[in-house]
């Protein structure tokens, strides 16, 4: 019986007339390191668990990924994020909304998960949660991407000029 | 949005997703990818999902369990199961977007409805594949 595993990095893809070839390679490189981590938990004869844990850390810390380092920025300039995990073992489950602090937000879930009696979790509350198990906070910065900061001044002058569109690339990050 | 779903070599599932929303979202606002059964779902002896896309579409069709029902429900495989949730119940509700999900034998299928999906997969390393569009 072999492992198997999935990753994505979200559905908000550039046109594919629009995507240079240095940028598909940065975005290809991105999934190639999240995908190895993933695998080496489950060479290792780990978890499903640990495995899709650790390849969503690696994908929180690629910053070209609407996620933990390049997560997208409310329209107040702020960051807001959500995260979840699963156990199919037992359907365990830990989920977070509205965080800002963890560097990676699947961590906190997980500490729902594993040490609360409860699904779902948002703000101060999770966060304390998250400081009692000593995850690794960081500043506000940490979440600062030129590219995201853009993208929301972007769409806010086009929702001012009444031009704003339903590009999945710009919403979804 | 990122997500990751695997099977171990004990025939585990596992699912998991993170998220920072949609750009320029209201303060507030939370999407598919934290409720279970919409964006994030896993049961070992039928599949694991993780999910991406319209957020509001994903949670009106309860995505992620309603592919675990039609798969107990009405027999079907994983494949067909979440194409027709992605292909038919999202485009009802007007959604795009896209999931990857893996079934209790370590079957794989990616389906989106849109222009492409950022994504990556691997059974035992040998069969791996990064992909973007179709």
């Amino acid at each position: 019986m072999g492992y198997s595993i999935a990753i994505h990095g979200g559905a908000g893809v550039l046109p594919a007339c629009q995507m240079t070839a240095a940028r598909e390679a940065g975005f290809r490189a991105a999934l190639d390191r999240a995908l190895r981590v993933g695998e080496a938990v489950l060479a290792a004869d780990g978890s499903a668990l640990d495995a899709v844990t650790e390849a969503v850390c690696a994908l929180e810390d690629e910053p070209l990924f609407n996620a933990g380092r390049g997560a997208v920025f409310t329209r107040d300039g702020t960051h807001e994020m959500d995260a979840a995990v699963m156990d199919g073992r037992d359907r365990r489950a830990g989920c977070v909304a509205g965080v800002l602090g963890p560097r990676n937000p699947v961590r906190l879930a997980r500490c729902v998960m594993e040490r609360t009696d409860h699904v779902l979790m948002i703000g101060d509350g999770a966060l304390r949660i998250g400081r009692e198990a000593g995850i690794e906070e960081v500043s506000a910065d940490h979440f600062f991407t030129q590219e995201r900061y853009d993208s929301l001044q972007e769409t806010l002058r086009m929702e001012a000029e009444g031009t704003l569109d339903d590009d999945p690339a710009r919403r979804h990050g | 949005t990122v997500g990751a779903v695997a099977r171990d070599r004990s025939g585990a599932l596992a699912a998991a997703t993170s998220t920072g929303g949609m750009t320029a979202k209201r303060p507030g606002r939370v999407g598919d990818s934290p409720l279970i059964g919409a964006g994030t779902f896993a049961d070992s002896r039928t599949c694991a999902i993780s999910a991406t896309g319209d957020g509001e579409a994903f949670i009106r069709l309860s995505v992620a369990h309603e592919i675990d029902a039609r798969m107990r429900l009405a027999g079907e495989t994983l494949a067909q199961a979440a194409n027709h949730v992605v292909w038919v119940g999202l485009a009802e509700l007007n959604g795009s977007g896209g999931l990857v999900a893996i079934d209790a034998q370590g079957r794989i299928t990616t389906p989106f409805n849109c222009e492409g999906m950022y994504r990556a997969w691997s059974n035992e390393a040998i069969d791996r594949t990064i992909a973007i569009y179709q």
